[in-house]
């Protein structure tokens, strides 16, 4: 462990408590794409099956957070709090994502069994999950604050990863490409909205994208 | 490619 994955994974941890907290005291999921978030329980699920070979007790406890945390927020949005989701501007074809995910990882992959394979396809559907929340933050035009808030506890925990991934190449000579490769491309995604949040909302202005 | 290890990160 060092302290870029540490932060890393507290931001991806306080990206999931925010989004929960916004939806549980707003008692809505305005804005929220229940597509993404669907594919993150999708990721969680598919890269956790490994939960029974116990690593550390804080690998297994973080574990079981996101996997509870993410099917959680799907329940809120789905079900408790459905009438408040924005099926019209939450149009994004997930199918073009979680297909070709899982066919990258039939063939590019480190070990050609189940649970390696399935390891693969949440790397890869990761690095893609957040794009329907990013489309429909465009599409509306706009974004609540606590909303690009998430976003941005949620981009910086990858970005953080991919500077473990540095320290770990430079200290243990440990590297896993398939993991760089995707996380850069995860990052990258969001750029846009990196440089948006930075220029306009930590000066207090609302989140307005280009329409 | 790294021989296949178990992924410690989450």
């Amino acid at each position: 462990m060092n302290i870029f994955r540490l932060v890393g994974d507290l931001s991806h941890l306080l990206a999931i408590i925010i989004l929960l907290l916004k939806i549980w005291k707003t008692r809505s999921c305005a804005g929220i794409s229940g597509k993404s978030q669907i594919l993150f329980a999708i990721v969680y699920t598919s890269r956790y099956l490994d939960l029974p070979n116990f690593v550390s007790m804080y690998n297994t406890l973080m574990k079981i957070v996101f996997i509870a945390a993410s099917y959680a927020t799907v329940y809120l949005i789905y079900m408790k709090f459905k009438a408040t989701y924005d099926h019209n501007h939450d149009t994004f074809r997930v199918e073009f994502l979680v297909l070709p995910s899982f066919v990258l990882a039939l063939l590019i992959n480190h070990d050609f069994t189940v649970l390696e394979v399935l390891w693969t396809f949440s790397i890869y559907m990761e690095s893609v999950a957040i794009l329907p929340q990013l489309f429909m933050v465009s599409k509306t035009g706009e974004a609540e604050s606590i909303t690009s808030h998430y976003l941005f506890a949620l981009g910086s925990y990858r970005a953080l990863y991919i500077l473990n991934w540095i320290y770990r190449y430079t200290t243990e000579d440990h590297y896993d490409l398939i993991a760089i490769v995707a996380g850069i491309v995860q990052t990258v995604l969001y750029c846009d909205f990196f440089y948006l949040y930075i220029t306009k909302v930590l000066k207090g202005k609302k989140l307005q994208l280009p329409a | 490619d790294s021989e296949h290890e178990i992924h410690d990160e989450l």
